[in-house]
Parts: C-alpha cells; sequence; structure tokens
C-alpha cells in the first residue's frame, strides 16, 4: 500500500477503526489531480471486492457519499467528531471515494481550468483509476465494480465503458446506479406522472397538462413545441422544485437551505432543458397558484 | 453550492479544519472544501442525453448491472429509471416482485438478465443516508450475485 497517503489518525475519531485507510491524490489527464480517499474492507482486504463510489452534480463531491452515506464513519453535527455508520458499505467491500472531475471538492488541476464534459470526465477517471491501483497493486486482482448516485447515472456508464474495453488490468465485474440521471427525456417525463399521482398537481394541472401536451399518440412532457404545454409543464416543475418540498424526498422536511446554488440552479435547468428558456420567465408564485395570471 | 434542502453543515466545517486537511495530506494552498463546485457546475458540457447505448454495450460485455432507485426521490424519480430499464428491451427473467429486509418489505425489483431494477421503499435521493440498513443489504447482495 502507498505508505505516504495512509490516514493514521484523524481528529475526532474516538473509536479504533479496524480498516487501513488512506487520502491523497491520483493522476487524472496531465495537470489534474484527483483526490481520493480508500478504506479496506473490515472483513477481507486481501480478497473482499474494491468498489469506486462516485457521487454526482454535475461538479459535487463522493464525500458526501463517505461522510453521510455509506461511509464507514459521519459527522457529528459539531462538526468536530466522529461516529462509526453500523451500516457502511466497507462491512465487507474496499471502498475507493473519488472526488471528481477536477475543481470538485479537494481535487484540482494546475491551469485551474475546470470546464470540462462527459467523454473528458470519463477519461479523467479512468486514468485516475490506473493511478490508484499503481499505488495499490495487491489490490489490481480484486474482484472491481463501479457505483455511482444522481449525475453518476452518466459517469459511471461511460467510465465503466473505458474500464471494460481499456488496456488496463482489471477485476471489472459489475457496475451499479443509484437514482441515477440515465434519459434525461424518461427523467422529464415520468416526472409529470409522480407529481400527479403523488397529490402534488390537482385535477386542474393535470386536465391542462393532458390537453395541452397530449394527443392519440400520447403525451410529450419534455420537448413539445407547444407554447401552452410548456407553460403547464414549468407550472408543474416549479411545484416539484421551486414550492418548498424537499425534492430528494418527497416526505421528509427541507433541512438546510432553499436557496440555490449554481451548481445546482445549472443541474437543475439540465433537467426539463428544454424549458429552462422559459424556466426563468415563470417563477412558482406561491400557494395562489390557481389564480396566477399565465400571461 | 448546496443543494436544496440538504444540511452539510457538519462536515463541511470538519473537512475544512486545518488539523482535519492536514492528517488527509491536501495542499494548504488548495481552497476550502465545499459539498458542490460552482466552477465545475456552472460550465459542464453534457454529451449524452441518454445512456441507453453504453448500457447496451456494458451488458453484451457480460457485465453485472443493477439500477436502483429510492422511490421518494424527485430529481431522479424511481418511474424515469425503470422505464430506461425497460425501453433496453432486454427480456425479464423474473417477475416485478418485493424484497424483504429485517422481515419487511423494503422495495420492489425486477431483472432482466444481468441487469436488475429495484426500489427502496420510502427512501430519497441519497438511500444509504436514508435507508441505511436495506442499502447495505442491496448492496452486499449484488456484489455476490444472490438473489434480493
Amino acid at each position: 500500500q502507498y505508505a505516504p497517503d495512509e490516514v493514521t489518525d484523524l481528529p475526532g475519531m474516538t473509536f479504533k477503526p479496524n480498516y487501513r485507510q488512506w487520502s491523497g491524490y491520483l493522476q487524472a489527464g496531465p495537470g489534474k489531480f484527483l483526490h481520493y480517499w480508500f478504506v479496506t474492507s473490515q472483513r477481507d482486504p486481501t480478497k473482499d471486492p474494491v468498489v469506486l463510489w462516485l457521487n454526482g452534480g454535475p461538479g459535487c463531491s463522493s464525500l458526501d457519499g463517505f461522510l453521510s452515506e455509506n461511509g464507514p464513519f459521519h459527522v457529528n453535527d459539531d462538526g468536530a467528531t466522529l461516529y462509526e455508520n453500523e451500516f457502511s458499505w466497507n462491512k465487507n467491500a474496499n471502498m475507493l471515494y473519488l472526488e471528481s472531475p477536477a475543481g470538485v471538492g479537494y481535487s484540482y488541476s494546475d491551469d485551474h481550468n475546470y470546464e470540462t464534459d462527459d467523454d473528458k470526465v470519463a477519461a479523467d477517471n479512468y486514468q485516475a483509476l490506473q493511478s490508484f491501483f499503481v499505488k495499490f497493486p495487491n489490490f489490481t486482482l480484486n474482484e472491481f465494480f463501479i457505483f455511482g448516485e444522481s449525475y453518476g447515472g452518466i459517469y459511471v456508464p461511460t467510465l465503466s465503458l473505458r474500464v471494460a474495453t481499456g488496456q488496463a488490468k482489471i477485476n471489472f465485474q459489475g457496475f451499479s446506479v443509484g437514482n441515477g440521471l440515465s434519459s434525461f427525456a424518461l427523467n422529464d417525463e415520468s416526472l409529470i406522472y409522480f407529481g400527479y399521482y403523488h397529490g402534488l398537481f390537482g385535477e386542474d394541472l393535470w386536465r391542462d397538462l393532458n390537453d395541452n401536451c397530449c394527443n392519440k399518440g400520447g403525451c410529450n412532457f419534455y420537448n413539445s413545441s407547444s407554447d401552452s404545454c410548456k407553460i403547464q409543464v414549468n407550472i408543474a416543475f416549479s411545484i416539484v422544485y421551486q414550492s418548498g418540498l424537499n425534492e430528494y424526498s418527497l416526505y421528509l422536511d427541507c433541512e438546510g437551505r432553499q436557496g440555490f446554488s449554481k451548481t445546482y440552479e445549472k443541474a437543475m435547468t439540465l433537467l426539463f432543458r428544454n424549458y429552462r428558456k422559459t424556466l426563468h420567465t415563470y417563477k412558482y408564485s406561491g400557494p395562489r397558484l390557481s389564480s396566477v395570471s399565465l400571461n | 453550492g448546496v443543494p436544496p434542502c440538504i444540511n452539510s453543515t457538519a462536515q463541511t466545517n470538519w473537512l475544512n479544519r486545518g488539523d482535519v486537511r492536514k492528517a488527509l495530506h491536501i495542499p494548504a494552498t488548495l481552497p476550502a472544501w465545499d459539498i458542490c463546485s460552482d466552477a465545475v457546475g456552472e460550465r459542464y458540457n453534457i454529451l449524452y442525453w441518454t445512456v441507453k447505448d453504453v448500457y447496451l454495450k456494458l451488458l453484451s460485455m457480460g457485465l453485472r448491472a443493477l439500477v436502483y432507485n429510492g422511490d421518494t426521490d424527485m430529481a431522479c424519480n424511481f418511474l424515469g429509471d425503470q422505464w430506461f430499464v425497460e425501453d433496453l428491451g432486454i427480456k425479464e427473467t423474473s417477475k416485478y416482485k418485493t424484497w424483504i429486509y429485517d422481515d419487511q418489505v423494503a422495495g420492489f425489483y425486477q431483472r432482466f438478465g444481468n441487469i436488475t431494477f429495484l426500489t427502496v421503499k420510502g427512501a430519497g435521493h441519497m438511500v444509504p443516508q436514508w435507508a441505511p440498513g436495506p442499502a447495505l443489504h442491496m448492496f452486499q447482495t449484488f456484489l455476490i450475485n444472490d438473489s434480493y
């Protein structure tokens, strides 16, 4: 294992971990350095699979996955002490968290030029993965899986294709995506049905959506050319994303800020992207929805 | 930037402590950690509006896949991913049925050869955070290619 990166003690860790961990940098493309955090399995690191975990965004950090989802420890509300996660995924897998692309979290590039795209991210992630196995050659023969979430729905398959067809000797077995973005069209279309059948729209809006976006051949809530359909879809979109609901979990309260980060706003305008031109002309006007003037 | 309704204050404060950055071998010259990067997110160029063809290539190579969704999420809702898996055109090899965790229905799943679509009942976008037990069971089951 790559000794200089080993993490021997962590501020706020009051328990003795039964696994080892490393944190450092993996070389991605030229001048690009992706921060990684690798924790071994609590069972049998030599035999258990290696799993790469990628959060999405695009532009969000996989350390969110580590510290609030499936990592071996999380941060207490005091922001200073740590507690163990009994359902950690490193119970029987070696977990590799990668902050990607450069510019995300503690990952960076020498030129600070962080404009990128799906294929460049996949290529950088593939290079970083090879750099990982150079630092940790003992894990080259372990079974290998790629997991991702959200925009990881794009990151995971595009990286998987490089691993599956590339020269690097990696014992790649499979991939998985959680709440992934796999098709913008299907995500947009399905959200309208999800919203109506979860009681978010009411009969008037549902009738208006059907009257303006559907015909004999079915409905198009994704890229209709009808302005009246776009207006109705925007109203539906604004109820889901701008009316105070927690769009990440319908039945949970909305914690933290309602405010949009630019990254988030960009991500959301990628959804319903055919309507984003009109999105900014229509802002959800609160409970008086039925009386809102549409002109 | 922070996604709405997500409170990442605690991890942001911890990750930005000087002694934590040192322990994690983070260069002192780097800016503070943030859960999402506007520098990346604002100028990101999307190339894939669907990854259907990529999935078909990967599955044709014999790789295994699991598409799972917390079923209360509205950012990437379960129905869209269910339609995506069905749209791959792979013959179903199981009926759509429940899976159990801790003697309770934990969700539903359906297999289509090497790819499985699975829902996690009552969980949101971050499944391991909001349904940690079922998520770990699902994860372990997929790794060893067992039945859910």
